[in-house]
């Protein structure tokens, strides 16, 4: 798994052609939702759960 | 003829396009527990057509002496309803005797993938005209495989081979020893990798979660099984260690909304790998049983 292969997949995902320019200043105090972290703890824990197809 | 309402129009069986045989097996503790099923060849004994048969066709149909033998499966679901899946075809002459080979891999990998208990495996097999229509000849009704009605007698009954290989000499062995280092010698497995994410330049400010994630790799080398197989696909390579099994992997990114920044989550396919095994490079993938 490269870095490459990383950002192409995460640019995929997002429809995006390019690295969007965000600053230091945009992320910083921003505040994580408890909504979207249990998403994100959702997916994740689905994710070492769940068997995919693979080759 | 029974209908008052209807005239009735007599038919007449003008051509013979095939004759259709159901072949049965018993499955169960056939396939080794721990094995990949390489290959399944079904092999039928076509007996000679008698020498009279052959002239009298000879004089009928010159230079038309080929039937096609197409192999299906049947599945009979558990609503009673059935359903075949095309599975090899092969043209015999009608000039040949003796086994006949027909590659039913697929065959035993649907079978494989049937809810338990499962059926025996039910092979339909039909010798056509070939070519069908009015062009072909009538070679397929002197086609006859042995054990084909009761006088078969057993001698040269319908054989199942069936390759496989142990995985416990031929697969992969689980999660690498984190002790030993990786050598030539290490049997496939999989390696802990670590993606540092804060370490990517285009990552910054970018992804929020996670700093870093466990990719793992697959490592190491497979055994090459010694023995030829009946059908060789032409695409096959060595054995190789890959990454079987993958999971997705949820990121949590800051994207542009109205102006002002907003968390999201993202989920990546196949980032991880969660399982490494040995296969054959350029096998084909098995079809997946539909529901």
């Amino acid at each position: 798994l490269t870095e490459q292969q990383i950002l192409g997949s995460l640019l995929q995902q997002l429809h995006l052609s390019e690295v969007p320019a965000l600053d230091k200043a945009d992320v910083d105090g921003l505040v994580i939702p408890a909504h979207v972290r249990a998403q994100y703890v959702a997916l994740l824990q689905r994710s070492h759960g769940a068997r995919s197809r693979g080759k | 003829r029974f209908s008052q309402n209807f005239r009735e129009v007599v038919g007449r069986f003008l051509l013979s396009e095939a004759s259709t045989h159901l072949l049965v097996f018993d499955m169960e503790q056939r396939l080794p527990p721990h094995s990949e099923l390489v290959q399944a060849v079904l092999r039928l004994f076509q007996e000679p057509v008698p020498k009279a048969a052959l002239r009298r066709h000879e004089r009928l149909f010159p230079r038309s002496d080929r039937a096609r033998v197409t192999v299906q499966w049947l599945h009979i679901r558990e609503d009673g309803s059935n359903r075949t899946s095309l599975i090899d075809s092969r043209l015999v002459s009608i000039h040949e005797s003796g086994w006949q080979a027909l590659d039913v891999t697929e065959a035993v990998t649907f079978w494989q993938q049937l809810r338990r208990p499962r059926q025996p495996l039910l092979l339909q097999v039909s010798v056509q005209r070939e070519p069908p229509g009015p062009r072909g000849s009538d070679a397929h009704r002197l086609v006859r495989f042995a054990s084909q009605g009761p006088s078969g007698g057993g001698q040269g009954e319908p054989q199942l081979e069936l390759h496989t290989l142990d995985l416990r000499d031929y697969g992969a062995q689980g999660n690498c020893d984190p002790k030993a280092p990786v050598t030539e010698g290490t049997r496939c497995c999989r390696q802990e990798m670590y993606i540092d994410l804060q370490g990517m330049k285009w990552a910054e400010n970018w992804v929020l979660e996670p700093p870093g994630f466990l990719a793992y790799e697959c490592v190491g080398t497979c055994q090459q099984p010694p023995e030829p197989l009946a059908f060789r696909w032409p695409f096959l390579g060595p054995r190789q260690c890959i990454a079987s099994e993958t999971t997705s992997l949820p990121v949590i990114v800051s994207i542009q909304e109205g102006g002002k920044p907003r968390p999201q989550v993202v989920s990546l396919p196949n980032m991880r790998v969660k399982k490494c095994s040995c296969a054959w490079d350029g096998a084909p993938v098995p079809r997946k049983l539909e529901p």
